[in-house]
């Protein structure tokens, strides 16, 4: 299964995973 | 290099007009392959298709759905309890389950492999990161980025269309302006008017309870009066239409409205937000504010992978669309090689508003698990039906404003759990 996420930010919104990481519930993704 | 090129004899040899053919077709089959075959219907909307190679028409062949629920079904089925602690063993050392951190931990407690799929976590086992975004599920990141030009890339060089995936700009659904955010802060909306969305006014007393009909002329959502849950069909939860009508699929808090909108007040404060309400037919196109961009990211969900999914923020769900779609499995291997993948599977595209604006969350089915919970929403029902009464594109939609009248939604902060995909 899979979840997409589709959100508005700020320009200076940062993703703070990489493609292929592997995550757990609660990890950060962005800031 | 004069010398030479002075002096270098000039041969000329005949090339096959043959190769140069097979050039000319070989560069028109990259330039094809490259460029994206766009198909329309009349109303000029991007018709999805099945595309990509030959063994994912083959895939497409198959009876997907029927074949999810039968897996549905046989895991439905109770194993006998000597059985359960070896079967689980097996599937969590196969798949990769960490056994030490479900709840309950006692193997012959889960009576079928569907309900060990949805098994829950103990408390504590995943701490909420400080952070505005959080994973909503344990799984692996596939992409993730900007959305340029409404599409969102799939893959390396595959793209699928935002408004496929979200619903967005259908034929016959009014257009609608974006949501606007000044950012008041709370004790000032506690005394003063405030103006909202698209114009609709609310003066104090009506954040408090006994509303009164404002200079628009609208005081309560009225497009919403006709779907509220006061219908007992909407409210026991059959009352799923077609695409344009609309339920409200939330359970209402309790109905002493004050206590409801302190508590909803209370709510907005902490997820960020300002008490407001939205017209019904919003969300059918997105528009970003100047100074924000659109962002995406996937996560897949790995079949031993804890199953249950939580919010990624803290934002107000006010509607959900449910796609009925096709089942394809959505590992990263078909991801690479099934165009529109996300846009073609069953999937429920939950839309609403965080603190930066629109924010929308879409957990997407597949073949072993076709079938998406959520939590406060009990009309969902997915993988029911037959995919040919439903053509690709068409959605059923509800609202969860009885949730929150007030914030207008079903607020949601940050980790909270939301629901989950089951087997089958």
């Amino acid at each position: 299964s899979t979840i997409v996420l589709v959100f508005e930010a700020p320009h200076n919104f940062d993703f703070f995973v990489s493609a292929g990481q592997k995550v757990k519930v609660g990890q950060r993704l962005g800031d | 290099l004069v010398e030479a090129w002075q002096n270098t004899p000039t041969k000329w040899y005949p090339i096959p007009i043959a190769a140069g053919a097979l050039l000319l077709v070989v560069l028109q089959y990259r330039k094809k392959s490259t460029a994206r075959e766009v198909v329309v219907d009349d109303d000029g909307n991007e018709v999805i298709r099945l595309k990509g190679p030959w063994h994912v028409h083959v895939i497409g062949a198959l009876p997907l759905r029927n074949m999810s629920r039968v897996w549905g079904y046989l895991n439905s089925l109770e194993l006998p309890v000597w059985f359960r602690p070896i079967g689980f063993r097996i599937y969590a050392s196969v798949f990769g389950c960490n056994l030490e951190e479900i709840d309950p931990q006692d193997l012959t407690q889960y009576a079928s492999l569907g309900e060990f799929f949805y098994r829950k976590l103990k408390d504590g086992a995943r701490p909420v990161a400080d952070a505005v975004l959080v994973s909503p599920a344990d799984g692996r990141v596939l992409h993730f980025g900007v959305i340029k030009d409404g599409r969102i890339e799939q893959v390396k060089g595959s793209t699928y269309s935002l408004d496929a995936l979200l619903g967005l700009a259908r034929p016959g659904t009014p257009a609608v302006t974006a949501v606007e955010f000044p950012d008041q802060k709370m004790d000032e909306v506690n005394h003063r008017h405030f103006a909202d969305i698209n114009g609709i006014e609310y003066s104090l007393h009506e954040l408090l309870g006994t509303p009164t009909p404002s200079s628009s002329g609208t005081s309560t959502p009225t497009a919403e009066a006709p779907h509220t849950h006061t219908d007992g069909a909407a409210q026991t939860g059959t009352a799923a239409k077609k695409h344009g009508e609309r339920v409200d699929a939330s359970v209402p808090r309790d109905q002493t409205l004050p206590e409801t909108v302190a508590q909803d007040v209370s709510m907005a404060s902490e997820v960020g937000l300002r008490p407001t309400a939205a017209r019904r037919d919003s969300f059918t196109s997105v528009r970003t504010k100047p100074g924000n961009d659109t962002f995406f990211i996937v996560i897949y969900l790995a079949p031993g992978d804890y199953h249950r999914f939580h919010s990624p923020a803290a934002w107000v769900v006010e509607r959900r669309r449910h796609f009925v779609g096709d089942l394809f499995s959505v590992s990263p291997w078909m991801a690479k090689r099934l165009e529109n993948l996300f846009v073609l599977n069953e999937r429920v595209a939950l839309l609403g508003r965080w603190k930066y604006g629109f924010f929308s969350m879409v957990p997407v089915g597949a073949t072993n698990v076709g079938s998406i919970k959520i939590n406060f929403d009990q009309a969902l029902r997915t993988n029911v039906g037959s995919r040919r009464e439903h053509p690709v594109g068409t959605f059923t939609e509800a609202v969860y404003s009885a949730a929150s009248p007030i914030l207008n939604g079903q607020p949601l902060v940050k980790g909270e759990e939301m629901g989950g995909f089951c087997l089958g």
